[in-house]
């Protein structure tokens, strides 16, 4: 089922 | 000075079993609004948002922003020495590096009186971006505690799809695979009720690390309600109301096909 992405790549730090 | 009183003390009990093990220490924000806290996990893999407003403490007052380094698993132990019908009290002064917790029985014949160190906790702030979210679904939280716990045994990915009037949740492993789907109930006024709701037409199916699922399902007590967004290519959130003043979120990155 793919690979597990990271929230890094939605989120942006503030 | 930062003094919040929490009829309901059961809720911050709560809380922290939905916390604790997917962050083990963060800062608590008290503002004059009321009280947030988020954190990812070491992975960064899930984002949890706990929000508490004001108008949820029956009294809330402070007068400067307030941080509250704690760590949860000391919280938690604290916590747990709190009856369920306990009111909880949170005190701390302004720049404090210790708050008073004070826990009050219903019959007022016993009060109990703790003092936990903070810690400085160094933990970069997230922006969540609003998403046009694809599809929003209600389903009753303990059938969701139950489904991620049945399909998890099937292995470590649970999909999660949505279509008119449907949702469905399936999971595949060596022992074989499951699928269990949720149909849109009637009145959907009524807490046991499942809703739907499309933005288009157009079915959305994502997977997730079922690992995370039910990490998050520890906050079930909180509502009889879980609310599902999905957004293809977007984390999925998984949000428990508490009561209609705070609520805790979970953000899950998705796994994306190779």
């Amino acid at each position: 089922h793919g690979h597990q992405s990271s929230l890094d790549s939605f989120f942006r730090k503030k | 000075m930062f003094e919040a009183r929490l009829l309901q003390g059961s809720i911050l009990k709560k809380a922290l079993e939905g916390i604790r093990e997917l962050i083990t220490s963060g800062n608590w924000e008290c503002s004059s609004a009321g009280i947030s806290m988020q954190g990812m996990d070491p992975s960064h893999v899930a984002l949890t948002v706990l929000m508490l407003q004001n108008d949820l403490f029956d009294q809330f007052r402070c007068d400067r922003n307030v941080t509250l380094g704690l760590n949860h698993a000391t919280f938690s132990k604290i916590l747990k020495c709190a009856a369920n019908d306990d009111i909880i009290t949170l005190k701390a002064e302004d720049q404090p590096d210790e708050c008073n917790l004070l826990f009050q029985s219903a019959n007022d014949d016993k009060t109990s009186d703790f003092i936990i160190k903070l810690t400085d906790i160094d933990q970069e702030t997230l922006g969540i971006p609003d998403t046009e979210y694809a599809a929003t679904v209600k389903v009753p939280s303990v059938e969701f505690q139950r489904i991620c716990r049945d399909l998890s045994q099937f292995g470590d990915t649970i999909i999660i799809s949505v279509k008119k009037g449907c949702v469905e949740f399936s999971g595949t492993g060596e022992i074989g695979s499951a699928k269990i789907a949720l149909k849109e109930s009637g009145n959907v006024d009524d807490d046991e009720k499942v809703s739907v709701e499309m933005d288009k037409d157009t079915p959305c199916s994502l997977s997730f690390a079922s690992r995370y699922l039910n990490y998050f399902t520890k906050a079930t007590s909180l509502s009889d309600t879980v609310t599902l967004q999905l957004c293809p290519e977007h984390p999925l959130v998984v949000s428990y109301d508490i009561g209609d003043n705070g609520s805790l979120k979970y953000y899950l990155a998705p796994k994306i096909e190779e």
